[in-house]
């Protein structure tokens, strides 16, 4: 789970 | 983005709405949880931490400053407001909110993704707004006359984790590695919290009577 680091949800 | 993830925003948006709509227009807290509005202040800050060192995209800064904007505007009116404050139902709001925070930086601490500050501070946000209804359920299990904008406002607040629930199954199923454990698990708890308000919530509009949750 790499895309996590973004955090992209509110 | 895709449609579930735009709907639980924008529920979550209008849910901010009418809880200010009721606060700056009628000026009447009356119903609502100061505790709560307290820990989604609290929930924000410590969330938002990244926004102006990780830019996403303008739609999220932008929803980030008003979730901040807004949460941190409400508890001022909460109290400091002076005709809003008196509509407070501070006697009814006794939900020791505290002892939630301790518990979620100890979990936190335990359970993240990457034991760096950020990464602990986004950890607890999720964990403390997966908690943080919990004042307002009591609020309102208290409260014998709810009225339709409070109603409303927890009923959006709810919605909006439903459709958070159906976007991460939407995200599962078409993006590669999208496994998120932390905000899952908290999501679910948290949208479960909301099971028993719902279902008085639809019967009360079904059979067109006035809310009322049993103690």
């Amino acid at each position: 789970s790499s895309n996590q680091r973004d955090h992209d949800e509110l | 983005m895709n449609a579930f993830r735009l709907a639980g925003d924008m529920t979550h948006l209008l849910s901010v709405v009418v809880l200010l709509l009721k606060i700056h227009t009628i000026k009447s807290c009356a119903g609502i949880s100061l505790k709560t509005q307290e820990l989604y202040a609290l929930v924000f800050a410590a969330r938002y931490l990244d926004l102006f060192i990780h830019f996403i995209s303008l739609y999220n800064t932008v929803m980030k400053l008003v979730f901040l904007a807004s949460s941190f505007s409400i508890v001022w009116y909460m109290r400091r407001h002076k005709i809003v404050r008196r509509t407070y139902d501070k006697d009814h709001d006794t939900f020791r909110h505290h002892f939630l925070v301790l518990p979620c930086l100890a979990l936190a601490l335990l359970i993240n993704e990457r034991f760096t500050f950020r990464e602990v501070m986004w950890a607890f946000s999720i964990y403390l707004e997966a908690v943080a209804i919990l004042p307002q359920l009591v609020l309102l299990q208290r409260t014998r006359n709810i009225d339709n904008l409070t109603g409303q406002y927890v009923f959006f607040l709810g919605a909006y984790r439903v459709l958070y629930i159906l976007n991460w199954i939407y995200r599962y199923f078409t993006e590669p590695h999208f496994v998120h454990w932390i905000s899952w698990v908290a999501g679910i708890v948290q949208t479960l919290l909301y099971a028993d308000f719902f279902y008085y919530y639809i019967m009360s509009w079904k059979n067109n009577v006035k809310l009322e949750l049993p103690a």
